[in-house]
């Protein structure tokens, strides 16, 4: 749900102010990239209609999200370009890579869920670097990136519980590159309950 | 078993 709220953020903060500035497209393709290659199983396993709903979601607002910041004729020029130089292709790199290297089983499909959880844990540095160098963060991008981080840091939560209550509990992948994901967003939570307890205004340290 | 994984997370 706090995954939901967040990207009903990212939509209301385009739709509302017509404006991308402080979001990092580069962090939006690769989510595009990651929910892409991650459900591949869309069309081999079938879990529940909430799981199948939940991935059409994701790549659908994902898709949406890199089309407005790439084509459309307001939003677009207030995209940052020159703030959001990060090096993203090295990520993709460093996740295929490791994907071929560390996965559960040698096949095209679960080579690229192995990608998706990799790139996934490292997609927020180039937003994370961004918000870094624009010093304010406007307040819908500043819930936007906190939903983002905590839907991963309740994830963590729920494998805890998962694993004192499952007959057989092995996603070590998916339980590392998720405490990895948590990880880089702890100097953000840091700041962002300062500015919440202090009733201010979210500001990082350049 | 052998049951086949599938991966139920998102």
């Amino acid at each position: 749900m706090t995954h939901l709220i967040s990207i009903l953020v990212l939509l209301l903060k385009i739709y509302a102010t017509k404006s991308c500035s402080g979001i990092s497209l580069k962090t939006q393709e690769l989510y595009a990239l990651v929910f892409l290659t991650r459900y591949l199983d869309l069309f081999t396993d079938f879990i529940s209609v909430y799981n199948t709903i939940m991935k059409l979601v994701f790549i659908a607002s994902s898709l949406a999200i890199v089309w407005c910041m790439r084509m459309h004729r307001v939003v677009k020029r207030s995209y940052d370009k020159n703030l959001d130089t990060f090096r993203h292709y090295f990520l993709i790199l460093g996740s295929l890579v490791l994907a071929l290297l560390v996965h559960e089983k040698f096949t095209i499909q679960e080579i690229f869920w192995a990608f998706s959880i990799y790139l996934e844990a490292l997609a927020i540095l180039p937003q994370l670097v961004l918000l870094q160098r624009s010093g304010n963060v406007d307040n819908l991008t500043g819930q936007y990136v906190f939903f983002l981080g905590a839907y991963r840091a309740f994830y963590i939560l729920n494998w805890i519980y998962r694993y004192f209550t499952e007959q057989r509990f092995s996603r070590w992948i998916a339980c590392v590159s998720g405490i990895v994901q948590t990880a880089l967003y702890a100097d953000f939570f840091y700041y962002y309950f300062i500015s919440w307890k202090n009733n201010a205004k979210l500001q990082l340290p350049s | 078993s052998s049951e086949e994984k599938v991966h139920d997370e998102l």
